[in-house]
């Protein structure tokens, strides 16, 4: 899960950079 | 399905998926349409081109990486609007967008690209395969805009375009998947709503075939700029750790 820190947050994200 | 088989989805369920993904699509396209013609197609000019060529390797490098990556979080955002992608396992949602996000960003590209000119929209103006010569990669680089062009030449609509790059993200070979028969089965049915949509569109038979040809194009161009960063972190690899936006490390294992 580390290792993949930031898709795990962008998956997790309801509110995202399209979004905003 | 037991995996071999398609799976049987009635006419409606391929109009709804016809529709779900599309929507994703234009909601996550990064550029609609309209402001594309807005900008006009403006290309850079020579003393512009000049000052890209002219920067540090590393420098180029890098910016190149901070839009790949913007794209990136794009597809990663029409990712998860797929019907069914968010019911995969953590371990498959993560394994299909390390292995395909990069290449819907090159299937995204024909949206922004001008055949005529062989330029693509790039920091703010369309700029031909010379803008990119400090990267030292002019090979990938001839690779991409061909594979650009040959995408145009398709004219595919926004329907055809949403659902081939839902198909090429649910690849059901990629390695280390563990739920491979479920992004199977959604594979199948992608496959079957783009093969609706194409014959409701009138298209002619080989469109499909030739969209099966772009998957191992697309395979290749993305082990190539693999192979190109490796070869330029070999040469800078402070600079790719301290410089490159964290989340085109985490895809590329760099």
């Amino acid at each position: 899960k580390e290792k993949h820190k930031i898709l795990h947050q962008l998956l997790q994200n309801s509110t995202s950079p399209v979004d905003l | 399905s037991n995996g071999d088989s398609p799976p049987t989805v009635s006419m409606a369920e391929l109009d709804h998926l016809v529709q779900i993904i599309s929507k994703s699509h234009l909601e996550t396209c990064q550029y609609l349409r309209e402001e594309l013609q807005q900008m006009s197609w403006q290309n850079f000019l020579q003393d512009e081109v000049e000052r890209y060529q002219s920067k540090p390797r590393e420098v180029m490098w890098q910016l190149c990486a901070v839009k790949i990556t913007e794209a990136i979080q794009y597809v990663v955002e029409f990712a998860k609007r797929i019907d069914g992608f968010m019911d995969l396992c953590q371990n498959d949602q993560i394994v299909l967008l390390k292995a395909g996000s990069l290449e819907v960003v090159f299937v995204r590209m024909c949206r922004v690209f001008d055949s005529q000119n062989n330029t693509v929209y790039f920091d703010g103006k369309f700029a031909g395969p010379d803008v990119f010569k400090a990267l030292g990669c002019d090979d990938l680089i001839t690779s991409v805009f061909d594979f650009a062009k040959s995408m145009c030449s398709l004219h595919l609509t926004e329907d055809e375009l949403a659902l081939f790059s839902a198909f090429v993200l649910l690849s059901a070979d990629r390695s280390w998947l563990q739920e491979k028969l479920q992004v199977e089965k959604l594979q199948q049915k992608i496959q079957l709503a783009l093969q609706h949509v194409l014959q409701k569109n009138q298209r002619e038979d080989g469109v499909l075939n030739k969209l099966r040809c772009k998957v191992s194009a697309l395979r290749s161009l993305c082990s190539r700029h693999t192979e190109k960063l490796s070869a330029f972190r070999a040469i800078y690899p402070d600079i790719v750790r301290t410089h490159f936006p964290p989340l085109y490390k985490e895809l590329f294992g760099a």
